[in-house]
């Protein structure tokens, strides 16, 4: 039992997509963004231990990068980002007055990876 | 400090977006339907899933990655020395000053929304007509027009409606130095017969220039932010 739970526990911190509502209003660009109000932005984080680089999504290079970390600690472990982003479109006003339509890549973490 | 780090990173971020500083809009401009339309398109697309080129807009058929519906911060002409046959003047001006040197111009249209079709009872008796104004737009009198060199661009019998111009060419070709686009609009009687001699044409003319609304819409491509997939990080 003991182990199960102490199990449970360190999935809670593995590397994973958290939720993060960006709200205009928060930021005071509301005055400015027409739409839209706000956008669930995501963000990763989590640990990326050896053992489960294979599998949380981990580049090639996450995995050496936590082989090194297990033989010399000075070396960081491999650290949890977006793998997967998706864009937005805002709709926005600027100082001349002028109505803009624009798309904005990476801007919605869909997948976390290691 | 964490304040003014907080601010730094937004300027950062803002320059990301496009902009020199927070904008602080007088009033919220209305938002033209095509915009709203090409927006609600590509918030149903994200919510499903469906990946969509982003640097193509597909309502317009055309490549870019900005839209950009820029307000006529034109003037109407009044003037006893202007034309008697003339039912409308004005003086279009459009800044283009926000489009960045990097951004490349895939589409400059003009819309011209003349209000509701009021001219179905009057025959084919208007004509209007767009030119290129080269001169900045507030070194003109209004009490005698000097409007420098004028370049006819297109002429519309019987105008009604919404109208709109493919205005790429010359605002590719605009070297203002204040990235002023000038044009002029006018509407006159066909044949040069004085409004004076028809009431009903004087009102429609009055009532044509009270709901004449001018706008240039703009898109244009940033090629840093429009890569090809294959060079995409």
């Amino acid at each position: 039992r003991a182990a199960v739970s102490t199990s449970k526990a360190s999935c809670k911190s593995l590397c994973h997509r958290h939720q993060l509502f960006i709200n205009f209003r928060d930021l005071g660009w509301h005055k400015w963004i027409i739409a839209p109000k706000g956008f669930m932005a995501n963000y990763c984080h989590g640990e990326c231990p050896f053992s489960l680089t294979i599998s949380l999504n981990s580049s090639n290079y996450a995995f050496m990068q936590a082989l090194m970390h297990s033989v010399d600690p000075e070396v960081p472990q491999a650290v949890c980002i977006p793998t997967k982003l998706s864009p937005i479109s805002m709709l926005y006003q600027d100082n001349d007055d002028n109505v803009i339509l624009r798309h904005y890549e990476d801007m919605i973490v869909d997948e976390c990876g290691c | 400090a964490f304040g003014q780090t907080l601010q730094f990173h937004e300027h950062v971020f803002l320059r990301f977006l496009g902009l020199d500083k927070v904008p602080s809009p007088k009033k919220f401009q209305p938002v033209p339907s095509i915009l709203k339309r090409i927006f609600q398109a590509q918030e149903e697309a994200a919510s499903t899933g469906i990946s969509k080129d982003l640097c193509y807009v597909k309502e317009l058929g055309v490549r870019g990655n900005i839209l950009r519906l820029l307000p006529d911060q034109g003037s109407f002409l009044y003037s006893e020395s202007l034309s008697h046959a003339s039912c409308l003047q004005k003086l279009l001006s459009f800044n283009l000053s926000a489009i960045g040197d990097e951004e490349q111009l895939t589409m400059a249209q003009l819309g011209l929304d003349l209000g509701p079709n009021t001219y179905y009872n009057l025959g084919p008796e208007l004509e209007l007509s767009l030119s290129l104004v080269q001169t900045e737009p507030h070194v003109i009198d209004q009490a005698t027009p000097k409007m420098g060199k004028m370049f006819t661009l297109q002429s519309v019998p019987w105008p009604q409606g919404v109208l709109h111009f493919n205005l790429l060419d010359v605002a590719k070709r605009n070297n203002d130095p204040h990235k002023n686009l000038g044009l002029f609009l006018e509407i006159v009687v066909k044949g040069g017969r004085a409004l004076g001699e028809n009431f009903q044409l004087e009102a429609t003319c009055a009532r044509l220039r009270r709901s004449l609304h001018t706008s240039l819409l703009v898109v244009t491509l940033h090629p840093e932010q429009c890569r090809s997939p294959s060079r995409k990080r």
